[in-house]
């Protein structure tokens, strides 16, 4: 039997809202370490890694390791169902030809079940090495989301150029072009407003807007985001999930033809 | 223009 709760659907909700414009399904590998997702898009551009941990659930049984192979697209409007203060449990048996999200009101006055038929899935998944990144730089997330969405309408790609005095993201396009330059907070009151870069070489690389206005859906999962970078090789995008695990976005970068 | 890479050219598929 494999059952997961967690006090609040928030977090869960939040993390369909990150995935969904990326992925239309993916599969749910469940063990007793907890729940991970390795999904790439349709286009193969960008993959999505998603762990959330055992020890953050409220309640975690997974008695056998299960691959299940979840709609998108149905697991997202089903969480829509959920009240953000609802406690959720996901249940499935073993073998399982179905999935079961129940919600519950803090009041407990409310239960509301509802049943997803699980998908059969060829399994791709892509081996990604530990990797030292050249520079990496933590900021806002509603920074970073604010920066990728501005970009956007100077043209399809943003560049970002990452040196030891600071982080610049531009974009150009027929009517013009634009830049923001982000500078390396010296002193700030609240950790989650900081800018902060850990530079080993600098490092310049391009990526398309579509994908990086897709990760920043993540926004509302955590305040910070991480962004691992080295020349030629594909973008870390992370966000924290509480203290449950985290959402990593990598994304290939586009090169001069 | 640039061109966008494929994931795979950079991980392969274990």
């Amino acid at each position: 039997m494999f059952e997961a709760r967690l006090a609040q659907s928030a977090i869960l909700k939040k993390v369909l809202e990150a995935v969904k414009d990326l992925l239309s399904e993916a599969t749910f590998e469940c063990s007793d370490s907890g729940i991970m997702v390795q999904a790439m898009d349709n286009a193969h551009v960008s993959l999505v890694s998603l762990n959330l941990r055992s020890d953050g659930f409220d309640k975690f049984r997974c008695d056998r390791n299960l691959s299940m192979g979840m709609n998108i697209t149905t697991m997202t409007k089903i969480l829509r169902c959920a009240s953000s203060e609802d406690t959720v449990t996901l249940r499935a048996w073993d073998n399982p030809d179905n999935i079961i999200f129940i919600f519950e009101s803090p009041s407990k006055e409310k239960l509301a079940e509802y049943e997803m038929k699980l998908i059969n899935m060829d399994q791709e998944h892509l081996g990604i090495p530990e990797t030292m990144y050249s520079c990496v730089v933590k900021m806002p997330s509603a920074e970073f989301a604010r920066i990728c969405k501005d970009l956007s309408q100077f043209g399809e790609a943003i560049t970002i150029a990452c040196s030891k005095e600071g982080v610049k993201f531009s974009a150009a396009g027929d009517y013009g072009n634009a830049n923001i330059k982000l500078a390396q907070t010296a002193e700030v009151d609240k950790e989650e407003e900081a800018v902060c870069i850990d530079m080993q070489e600098p490092v310049k690389l391009t990526f398309a807007c579509r994908y990086l206005n897709s990760f920043v859906k993540a926004t509302p999962l955590c305040a910070q985001v991480k962004l691992s970078m080295s020349a030629d090789v594909p973008l870390v995008c992370e966000y924290s999930i509480g203290e449950i695990g985290h959402i990593r976005y990598y994304l290939a970068p586009k090169i001069d033809d | 223009t640039p061109v966008q890479n494929d994931l795979e050219e950079f991980y392969t598929l274990a």
